[in-house]
C-alpha cells in the first residue's frame, strides 16, 4: 500500500462522525454519546453536501463510493468554514 | 467549483516560522529543507517571503505531535488525519500528525512537501477547495513527483496576497499578528511606549482603561478618563484621543461601563445612572436611574458585554456578576449574582470587557487583557498565553 487508510468509515455512526469533524453536521455530533438529536434529512443533506464537495455522485446515502472517500487520508481542517459558505465561495 | 478564502490574512509580505518539534524518523535538515521548498510553492506565486528563524517569536510555528497535542484536536495515528493548521486569525500554527510514515520524494508513505505546502496553505488564510486536483483539496492524493500548483490555488492565494515579481519590503517587525483589525504599526515607539499616534496614555505601565465597546460602526472604543478613542483596523484613528464630552452630549468622565445592543444602541453606566445613546446621541429623558430599565444591577459596575456566548448582558462587579435577559421577566434571576470564578481564569474586579467583531469576549484588567473561550467557557490557551499586554496586541504601543 502507498499509504495506509485509517479504519474504513461504513457505519452510520462513523459517517455522522466524519460529518460532524468536517464542518457537514453540527460538532457536537463528534461525540456520539453527547446525546445531540439530529433528524434523517440533516443526515441526507450533509452527506449530499459532502459528495457535492468531493465531486461524487449525489446519492444522499453512505454508498461504498462516498465510504471510500471518508476513508481517504485527509487534511483535520474543517471543509465548510461557517455555515453555507459553500454558496458563499 | 473553485477555492475558497477563511477570511482573515497576514496584513505583513514577510513571514517567519520554526519548527519547534520535529518527526522521529527524518533527518532534521531533510525536514527544514521539505518545509522550506513547501513555503516557497506560495512564495513563487506571491508578494511573500518566509524566513525559517531557529528561535525567538515567529507568526507560524511547526510541531510534529502525536494524539492529544493541547488544541483539543486531537491526531488519529496512521491514516484519517494527517496533519492541520491555523488559518491567520487563529495564529497560523501547523500541527503534523507525527504518527504517520512521512517521506520524500517516495511513493511510500505520506509525501511531507505536498501536506506541508496544502497546510501553510491554511496558515496564510486559505480554505479546502472541492476542485479535486488542486492542492487545497482536503484528500492527499499520493505522492506527486511532477507537483505543480493548481491554477485555482494561484487565483485563491493572489486574491489575498497578490502577485509574485514586485515584492514590497514591508517596514513590520512584530513577530505575532495582533488580534484580527488590532494596530499593526510600525514599531517606531517613544519613551512612554507609544508610536506618537495618540496612544501614549493606553500605553505603559497605566495602561488602564475604563471601558472597551463595539459602536454600532463595529468599531472598538475605549474610554479612559475624560478622553476616548476609536481603533480603527490598522491602528488608533487619526485624530484621537478626543474629549468625551465634545463628542458624546450629556455624557461625563470616567465611566463604569458601555455595550452596544442588537437594537444598535449604546448604554453607558456610571454610578447609578445609565445613558442611552443613538447612532451617538443622546436619547430625550436620559440619563435614567438603573431602576428604570435595569433594575437589579447593582451601581457602581466594574463593567459590562453582551457575551458572545448566549447573546445575553453580563454586569461584573468585585468577584460577583449578575446576567441580565432583558426577555426574562425579571431580567435577573433571584439565582444572581454568582461568583466570578465561573468564569474560569478571570481575574475579579475587571476594568472593561466587550464582544468584539471577531465574535470573541476579551476582558481587560490593569492593562493586560485575557479572550474568553466561549465553548469551553474558560479563558483561551492561545500561543503566547493569556494575560497579554493590552497595549502591544490592542493599542499599538
Amino acid at each position: 500500500l502507498n499509504h495506509v487508510d485509517a479504519a474504513p468509515v461504513s457505519t452510520d455512526t462513523q459517517a455522522m462522525m466524519y460529518l460532524a469533524r468536517f464542518g457537514y453536521l453540527d460538532p457536537a455530533l463528534q461525540n456520539p454519546s453527547s446525546g445531540a438529536l439530529i433528524s434523517g434529512d440533516s443526515v441526507r443533506r450533509a452527506i449530499i453536501d459532502f459528495q457535492s464537495f468531493a465531486g461524487l455522485n449525489q446519492t444522499g446515502i453512505l454508498d461504498p463510493e462516498t465510504s471510500t472517500w471518508m476513508s481517504k487520508p485527509r487534511c483535520g481542517v474543517r471543509d465548510r468554514v461557517g455555515a453555507g459558505s459553500s454558496a458563499r465561495r | 467549483k473553485r477555492y475558497a478564502l477563511q477570511g482573515s490574512r497576514w496584513r505583513v509580505k514577510q513571514l517567519t516560522y520554526s519548527i519547534t518539534k520535529y518527526p522521529s524518523a527524518l533527518k532534521t535538515a531533510d525536514v527544514d529543507r521539505e518545509l522550506a521548498k513547501a513555503f516557497q510553492v506560495w512564495e513563487d506565486v506571491t508578494e511573500l517571503t518566509f524566513v525559517h528563524l531557529r528561535t525567538g517569536k515567529v507568526h507560524i510555528e511547526i510541531r510534529f505531535e502525536s494524539g492529544e497535542h493541547g488544541d483539543g484536536d486531537a491526531f488519529d495515528g496512521t491514516g484519517g488525519t494527517l496533519a492541520h493548521a491555523y488559518f491567520p486569525i487563529y495564529g497560523g500554527d501547523a500541527h503534523f500528525d507525527e504518527s504517520e510514515t512521512w517521506t520524500i520524494n517516495s511513493y511510500k508513505g505520506t509525501n511531507l512537501f505536498q501536506v506541508a505546502a496544502h497546510e501553510f496553505g491554511h496558515s496564510l488564510g486559505l480554505s479546502h477547495s472541492d476542485v479535486r486536483s488542486a492542492l487545497m483539496a482536503p484528500f492527499y492524493r499520493g505522492y506527486e513527483p511532477n507537483f505543480k500548483l493548481d491554477n485555482d490555488d494561484v487565483v485563491a492565494i493572489q486574491q489575498l496576497y497578490g502577485k509574485s515579481g514586485n515584492v514590497a519590503t514591508t517596514t513590520e517587525t512584530s513577530s505575532r499578528p495582533l488580534p484580527p483589525g488590532r494596530a499593526t504599526t510600525p514599531r517606531v515607539s517613544f519613551d512612554d511606549g507609544s508610536n506618537g499616534r495618540g496612544n501614549a496614555e493606553l500605553c505603559g505601565s497605566e495602561g488602564k482603561i475604563d471601558t472597551m465597546f463595539t459602536g454600532p460602526d463595529n468599531k472598538a472604543y475605549v474610554f479612559k478618563g475624560e478622553k476616548y478613542w476609536k481603533l480603527e483596523a490598522e491602528a488608533v484613528a487619526p485624530g484621537y484621543p478626543r474629549s468625551i464630552r465634545a463628542d458624546w452630549e450629556g455624557l461625563p468622565g470616567n465611566i463604569d461601563a458601555a455595550f452596544t445592543w442588537t437594537n444598535g444602541r449604546t448604554y453607558f453606566f456610571k454610578g447609578s445612572r445609565y445613558w442611552r445613546y443613538t447612532n451617538f446621541e443622546l436619547d430625550a429623558d436620559y440619563p435614567k436611574d438603573l431602576s428604570e430599565g435595569f433594575a437589579g444591577v447593582p451601581s457602581n459596575i466594574d463593567t459590562a458585554l453582551v457575551w458572545s456566548g448566549n447573546g445575553k448582558i453580563y454586569f461584573f462587579k468585585g468577584s460577583q456578576y449578575w446576567r441580565f435577559d432583558p426577555q426574562q421577566k425579571p431580567p435577573i434571576k433571584s439565582t444572581y449574582p454568582k461568583d466570578i470564578s465561573n468564569w474560569e481564569g478571570l481575574p475579579n474586579s475587571l476594568d472593561a470587557a466587550f464582544q468584539f467583531t471577531n465574535g470573541y469576549s476579551y476582558f481587560f484588567k490593569n492593562g493586560q487583557y485575557w479572550r474568553f473561550n466561549d465553548r469551553s467557557f474558560k479563558v483561551d490557551e492561545g500561543q503566547p498565553g493569556y494575560p497579554r499586554p493590552a497595549g502591544k496586541w490592542w493599542f499599538g504601543c
